[in-house]
């Protein structure tokens, strides 16, 4: 405040005895673009350290060294910042209409920034009003064939695989990166319907060696719940063998739809109205709770197999999720509540039937800008 | 933005095997894969 006091007082005394177009108001001058010069080059050097930390980490990654879990101080002043209003400005300022003659020149400029394929888009460019409506597109008949192969599990996206593998062990954790795991019970809800047994229980549960018995075992883990979700303790509980997760990140020049990975009824849709922190390599290994606390709309139902569930998670430049089977839903609302925690949004499908019925392949939802 | 998928898939019967599951992922950390390529496969 008081160097803003002495500019004033400096720029009126100059005013007053040069006329306005004095040395000191030049003087001025050369104070707010050096200002402004050693702003761009500190933006500069802490972009540059950036691209040299990220190359690192990737020379790390080919070498075979996995990168562990470091939160840093930006990660603590992402807490800070209004995620939801930046992104729901982002999504504003994408919504707006652009000249016919402009489109082509913006879409071809963002796939070049971020490596789309253009020769895949359903329609002619000028045709997409805005650069979210591009951003959402369609793609052409037949360039996502689906594995025909009915013993196999399809990619519901085009992205990038960051974690696989088998849930295990008490409290079935899924890896966020090495050194930080989250419960799959708070990526899904404390009222999911995934199969867990109590430890007590395990025994049993794995001498389970007739078919017919699995059968039966899981039509009764499907009853119980249906009827008591939220009985069982997670806490102590196991996931039943043979439950797995994957986790596949979507770059914002990567096509933008979730399509079904197996034919399965939907039975249960959860919206979590949360954060909106980005989602990108870097964020995974330093912000906590990453998933967990981003704005995300997960569905849960049953395949041949047993238990299913998707997990939509939005980030700040693509914050809302579109429900193809549910298109009234809105996501990335203002916030009412300055608390994060709030409770999911459930909501039955069907509850006497079996669901949403979809084949594999199908469109479920769309990722949005903002 | 990111997408999670948690499954049940089939495991074998024999609880001698050495592999717990014949559910097998056939991707690796950091492949690129698009929609509708296999995650993985299992055997009937």
């Amino acid at each position: 405040r008081s160097f803003i006091k002495k500019l004033t007082s400096t720029s009126r005394t100059g005013a007053s005895f040069t006329g306005g177009g004095g040395g000191d108001s030049q003087g001025n001058t050369f104070l707010i673009s050096g200002a402004t010069a050693a702003t761009l080059l500190m933006l500069g050097a802490l972009h540059a350290r950036r691209i040299y930390e990220d190359k690192k980490v990737e020379e790390a990654r080919e070498k075979g060294i996995e990168i562990e879990f470091q939160p840093d101080v930006k990660a603590s002043f992402m807490r800070l910042l209004p995620l939801r209003s930046i992104s729901r400005i982002w999504g504003s300022l994408t919504s707006v209409d652009l000249p016919v003659w402009l489109r082509p020149y913006v879409y071809r400029a963002w796939a070049r920034a971020f490596h789309s394929n253009l020769e895949e888009v359903a329609r002619p460019l000028d045709e997409y009003v805005s650069l979210r409506e591009f951003f959402a597109h369609d793609l052409k008949e037949g360039s996502r064939p689906v594995d025909p192969d009915p013993r196999c599990l399809a990619s519901p996206v085009d992205g990038t695989i960051v974690r696989f593998g088998e849930l295990n062990g008490t409290g079935a954790m899924i890896e966020q990166v090495k050194g930080f795991s989250y419960s799959v019970y708070s990526l899904l809800g404390s009222s999911s319907l995934l199969p867990m047994v109590t430890e007590g229980n395990m025994h049993e549960e794995n001498s389970d060696q007739d078919s017919t018995f699995r059968e039966n075992k899981k039509k009764s883990w499907w009853r119980i719940s249906l009827a008591l979700p939220k009985v069982r303790d997670s806490a102590s509980a196991c996931p039943m063998k043979g439950l797995y997760y994957c986790v596949i990140y979507l770059r914002p020049g990567d096509y933008h739809r979730i399509h079904s990975p197996v034919d399965w009824n939907i039975l249960v849709r959860r919206h979590f109205a949360g954060r909106l922190f980005p989602v990108n390599e870097r964020a995974t290994r330093t912000i906590r709770n990453l998933y967990i606390e981003n704005e995300r709309v997960v569905l849960e139902g049953l395949w041949q197999e047993g238990f299913m569930a998707v997990a939509a998670i939005g980030a700040t430049n693509i914050g809302s999720i579109e429900l193809f089977i549910e298109p009234q839903l809105r996501t990335n609302r203002p916030r009412k509540k300055l608390l994060h925690s709030e409770p999911p949004e459930e909501r039955v499908y069907d509850p006497e039937g079996v669901g949403v019925s979809l084949k594999k392949g199908d469109e479920v939802a769309a990722f949005n800008m903002g | 933005s990111t997408v999670v998928l948690v499954f049940q898939a089939p495991t074998l019967k024999s609880m001698t095997s050495t592999d717990p599951s014949e559910f097998q992922f056939c991707i690796k950390q950091g492949d690129r894969v698009r929609v509708g390529e296999a995650l993985g496969r299992w055997n009937d």
